[in-house]
């Protein structure tokens, strides 16, 4: 059962300015984050039921918690995934789909299952590679993209070399 | 070495070619350019001086000096060109980074930066901030949408409601920014969109900063009873500006709209397998 009263109320907790600004002590900003934790778990079931009702199948949906240092199991070791993209907005947007994947290329196919534009881009000095895709998301509503790795061989964006740069 | 740029069908940026720094912002269908260096500096925490012991701290934002100190006075720089992204990746030090990125179709400009773990090993606690100048004459005067409520005008060394004696250069010139900072002259205006809350200034006339991270060996004494510092090697912190450039007249259409993009942004489910395509209807 997904559950959204415990992340409502970590947020209402989170309303006050320690949790915002940095003035609480280190083990009041631990408590936080982990209430936040605690919260989200039951928010991602409620989430995967309500996609699941509206996409009309079952799946097993993943919802990442690194995003911010771009690492996803799911895109990283899958060989077919789907993307959900929710728009939580009233009116249409577009939006450049980044996910990071291992390596090779990838087709991507967008709800209509008409292949989209992809680029796979090697990221400078890391040696990790994201998926890039433009994706179209209804109003308040969302798309399904589907993505399939059709090859393994390492993506070759252009990449230049560093450039040095005069001393001073 | 040439100059390297990235450019979409509405905006190009030009980065100098010794610094790394990005130099100039142009957008081709308004016929707009505006030279804007932006930079990494850091301000060294005051720990007290003759004037007041106030240390800077959790609370308290109080530079020792007025002048802050540059993260590098370059970037070693890498440029990402395709079809789907463009990108310069400069970086200025082992703990300070960033991405400029440019999408097609996107009429503003995005910063990716990275900051930390900010190093004390000096002993120093330090105040970083990401600080934009143009030539802008902007006469002191700069706006912030302090509280999420309303954009308001913040004039330097200056309050609407008594006269001011200004103690402290920089900190009394700090104003909360929740999503946009931005300052004109009245024909262009430069805004940037903060994808959280930050603090943020204009100390001189065409010049714009936020910080974007801190880290601090002493304690303020306003309560908190800790100095803001992270244990162990110290933490990253990892986010985004976004830049427009536009005509003071229809700027607000554009800093609004992305602003309602960025801050209620789609959200990204995966699920593994084939599945099927979902049709809208």
């Amino acid at each position: 059962y997904g559950d959204s009263a415990p992340l409502n109320e970590a947020m209402a907790v989170l309303q006050h300015h320690d949790a915002v600004s940095g003035t609480s002590r280190q083990h009041v900003a631990n408590d936080y984050a982990s209430q936040l934790a605690a919260g989200w778990g039951p928010c991602e079931v409620l989430l995967s039921n309500a996609l699941a009702k509206l996409s009309g199948s079952k799946e097993s949906f993943s919802i990442c918690r690194d995003l911010n240092i771009s690492f996803c199991p799911v895109s990283q070791t899958s060989a077919h995934f789907q993307v959900i993209v929710y728009n939580p907005l009233g009116r249409k947007v577009d939006q450049m789909v980044r996910l990071p994947v291992s390596e090779g290329l990838f087709l991507v196919k967008d709800p209509r299952d008409k292949t989209v534009p992809s680029k796979v881009v090697e990221l400078p000095n890391t040696g990790n590679t994201e998926l890039l895709f433009p994706a179209l998301v209804p109003a308040l509503g969302f798309s399904i993209y589907s993505v399939t790795q059709v090859s393994i061989r390492r993506p070759r964006a252009h990449l230049r070399q560093p450039r040095p740069q005069k001393s001073r | 070495s040439p100059i390297l740029s990235i450019k979409n069908e509405y905006l190009q940026a030009t980065f100098h070619p010794d610094t790394g720094f990005l130099r100039t912002i142009e957008v081709l269908d308004r016929k707009l350019t505006l030279a804007v260096s932006q930079a990494f500096f850091w301000y060294n925490a005051s720990t007290g001086d003759k004037q007041s012991d106030q240390a800077s701290g959790a609370y308290i934002f109080r530079p020792s000096q007025a002048k802050p100190i540059p993260v590098s006075h370059w970037a070693q720089t890498q440029l990402v060109k395709t079809a789907l992204v463009q990108e310069v990746h400069q970086n200025f030090s082992a703990w300070c980074s960033q991405v400029v990125r440019l999408y097609p179709g996107q009429r503003h400009l995005e910063l990716e930066w990275t900051v930390g773990p900010i190093p004390v090993g000096d002993k120093w606690g330090k105040e970083v901030i990401s600080r934009f100048d143009t030539p802008l004459k902007t006469l002191g005067v700069f706006y912030t949408d302090s509280n999420g409520r309303e954009i308001l005008e913040r004039r330097r060394d200056y309050r609407p409601s008594w006269d001011l004696n200004q103690t402290e250069p920089v900190a009394g010139n700090y104003y909360p920014v929740n999503s946009r900072i931005y300052i004109t002259d009245g024909k262009m205006q430069l805004t940037v969109l903060t994808d959280r809350s930050q603090g943020g200034s204009s100390l001189r006339d065409g010049s714009l900063e936020l910080m974007v991270h801190r880290r601090l060996l002493k304690d303020d004494g306003r309560g908190v009873g800790e100095a803001l510092l992270e244990s162990g090697s110290g933490v990253w912190v990892r986010g985004r500006h976004l830049v427009l450039l536009d005509t003071a007249h229809e700027a607000a259409v554009g800093h609004r709209l992305l602003a309602e993009k960025e801050l209620l942004a789609p959200q990204v489910v995966l699920a593994p397998g084939r599945g099927s395509s979902y049709h809208h209807k």
